[in-house]
């Protein structure tokens, strides 16, 4: 049984995971590590999406290049990129997005493993992870490396998506790989228009989230309605989840 | 350069592929089969999402476990699934939803392979696969072992939609796999609540699916708008898409 490694200088690693892609999982960590820094948290935000990172597009940092710089001990060290008060790393820093390299298997967990232990943090109360979503041997590598505090699982409120969600919340269970679930947030779980702020269209159905959280004996921690803005810069999409975000840092 | 294999009597392979999970590349698939068996054509439907397949749900299949044959040549062949019209196969029908199997690289690729020749299939005018979301060792190996009439990239509307479309697409272009892209279909592109039927909130934004087109060279085959009972039933949500499809079924 591996020792678990810490990050030099950051407190607790939150993962936040889901069991399919699309259901909002990058957009969630982005928003909650910029409310976590408004809180006045010294916050970095980690990109582990290997295969399809969204983080620098989402912070409107895409084709910006990570600085390197050399450590004593001779390695090359990354200085994270800083946005909204937010640390920021990814491989999408690495790699200029029209030359979007495919990684593949071991190749993509040494890059990961390089993001976490060859960024210059600092010091960090809270570094959220974004991971790809799913459950792979990126993700598994990850957690048998490094001391994660808790994980936050994201599902829209499908009875579909709870199934795939079960899965990526199955992988940190305590008879799996162990890690506490801090809870489940729900998202896109409603549509209210603007010039109708009475009517709540259930788009993607209803339930998904709690029914998650029961069967995981965790809280749903939030419920994120539908909003256009969203997808169209973190900082703004941020301002918006705030209300439905309260539940999140009240769990910190 | 591997001959590719044809499937025995099977006319026509069609892939339906994306970028990214959750632009609903599944019920694009699921609906475009229903649509083509409409019509009068033999269809069939592969599940080729290896990782996480969500056809049997779809379906209403789930927990339906494929019958098996032995053939004259000795092999064991799987009886593909009939409902409304569709033969289907899934890595789904192997493995009961409960005892999820994480397939990872070799395993996955030839699992799938078997899907398409160890499947007896019967005489078929169209196989809609419903590729894995993105592009990897599985889609790649699948492209180059069988032949393939054509693929449809499913993306939603937004800029950051497009950038992981993008990269599904280009795997299919002639000077990387050389198969012949359909065409793009937009889906979510928009919601007209039933009460109000002159609105139309672009939730998702607008724009992905005709930049994606131009820039591959290709037509955007359909626009499919956010409708509440899609996500209930494959059947209900194909009767829903059917006028947005005219486009897709010409296209054939
Ligand atoms: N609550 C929301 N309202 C509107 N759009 C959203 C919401 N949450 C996510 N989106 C959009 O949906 C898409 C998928 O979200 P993303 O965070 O990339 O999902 P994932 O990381 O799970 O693949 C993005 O374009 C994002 O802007
Ligand atoms: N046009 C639509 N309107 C409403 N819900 C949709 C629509 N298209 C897909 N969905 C729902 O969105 C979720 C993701 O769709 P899915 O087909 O599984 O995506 P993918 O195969 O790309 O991962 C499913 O729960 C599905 O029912």
């Amino acid at each position: 049984m591996l020792t678990k490694s810490r990050i030099k200088g950051v407190k607790h690693i939150i993962v936040v995971a889901s069991g399919k892609g699309g259901v909002g999982k990058s957009t969630v960590s982005a928003n909650l590590a910029i409310m976590l820094a408004k809180k006045g948290y010294k916050t970095a935000l980690l990109d582990a999406d290997v295969y399809g990172p969204s983080i620098p597009k989402m912070f409107d940092l895409e084709d910006q290049l990570v600085e390197v710089s050399m450590g004593e001990d001779g390695k090359e060290y990354m200085v994270p990129m800083e946005k909204y008060g937010v640390k920021i790393n990814s491989i999408g820093f690495l790699v200029p997005s029209d030359k979007a390299v495919i990684w593949r298997g071991p190749l993509a967990g040494g890059a990961l493993a390089q993001l976490f232990t060859q960024t210059v943090w600092g010091d960090i109360d809270y570094m959220i992870v974004d991971f790809p979503p799913g459950t792979g041997d990126v993700q598994i590598s990850a957690i048998q490396q490094f001391r994660i505090s808790g994980a936050i699982i994201v599902t829209t409120p499908q009875v579909l998506a709870v199934n795939d969600a079960r899965k990526g919340a199955e992988m940190f269970a305590p008879n799996n790989m162990n890690v506490p679930l801090f809870g489940v947030v729900e998202n896109m779980s409603w549509f209210t228009p603007k010039q109708h702020p009475e009517e709540k269209y259930f788009l993607f159905g209803q339930g998904g989230g709690l029914t998650l959280a029961r069967e995981f004996n965790t809280t749903l921690l939030a419920q994120i309605p539908l909003v256009q803005e969203v997808g169209e810069t973190a900082e703004k999409g941020a301002n918006l989840m705030d209300q439905n975000n309260a539940i999140i840092n009240d769990a910190f």
